[in-house]
């Protein structure tokens, strides 16, 4: 555990938790891609199968995967149940089974191991790379964002962005590299640069997140 | 050798 990490792991919560403030102070979920909730939680039910193998990590995993597990089964159910009348589904459009079919594919084709775990684990690390498309594809569409959602998508694609410097300081200090986590989690951080430059040009600037029309 | 690699990352 290095700090790029560790920052890199507390920004993903601190993602969530943002994403929950939202829904839940403003009673809706507008502007809240249901498609791409759904797909982070199968990307968690599937990456953190581990769980319920016995191979423990540490203490720290562990709690962490499982508040990653529920935190965004409970996001699905405020969005589905709770709040189901602020989600307007005729603007969450983008298709999903164009994101999770070439997932599999790669998954069958680079894994570490061909076992179950090991192709589901790839799957999960290659869906979540691209599982943020159906948000943006959303906020393209309506071409602006309340404050608190951009902060929301700041603090995910800092996540992926802080794994970065954390791969590059394993690689110096104990000489392991991923190159299936790395060359998905650059992809992953790629598809954040064009929100990076509107979300520190405006929105930090005390501007409303509004994309040129 | 183990039959799963080791992920300690989240």
């Amino acid at each position: 555990m290095n700090v790029f990490r560790l920052l890199g792991d507390l920004s993903h919560l601190a993602s969530i938790l943002i994403l929950l403030h939202k829904i839940q102070t403003t009673r809706s979920c507008r502007g809240i891609s249901f498609k791409t909730q759904a797909l982070y939680v199968v990307v968690f039910l599937t990456r953190y199968l581990d769980l319920f193998l016995g191979d423990w990590v540490s203490l720290y995993n562990t709690a962490m995967k499982l508040f990653f597990i529920g935190s965004s089964c409970y996001i699905l159910y405020l969005m589905k149940l709770r709040f189901r009348p602020t989600h307007d589904p005729a603007i969450d459009t983008f298709r999903v089974e164009y994101l999770v079919g070439p997932s599999l594919i790669l998954a069958l084709i680079f894994n570490y191991k061909y076992t179950l775990v090991e192709i589901l684990w790839a799957f999960s690390i290659y869906l979540e790379a691209v599982a943020i498309m159906p948000q943006l594809f959303m906020l393209q569409r309506t071409g602006e964002a309340e404050t608190i959602t951009t902060h929301y998508l700041a603090a995910l694609g800092a996540y992926r962005g802080l794994y970065i410097p954390n791969w590059i300081y394993r690689y110096f200090s104990d000489g392991t590299v991923d190159p299936i986590a790395v060359i998905a989690g650059l992809v992953q951080t790629g598809l954040y640069l064009d929100f990076f430059y509107v979300y520190f040009t405006r929105v930090l600037q005390g501007q409303k997140f509004e994309l040129p029309a | 050798d183990d039959d799963t690699t080791r992920h300690d990352e989240l």
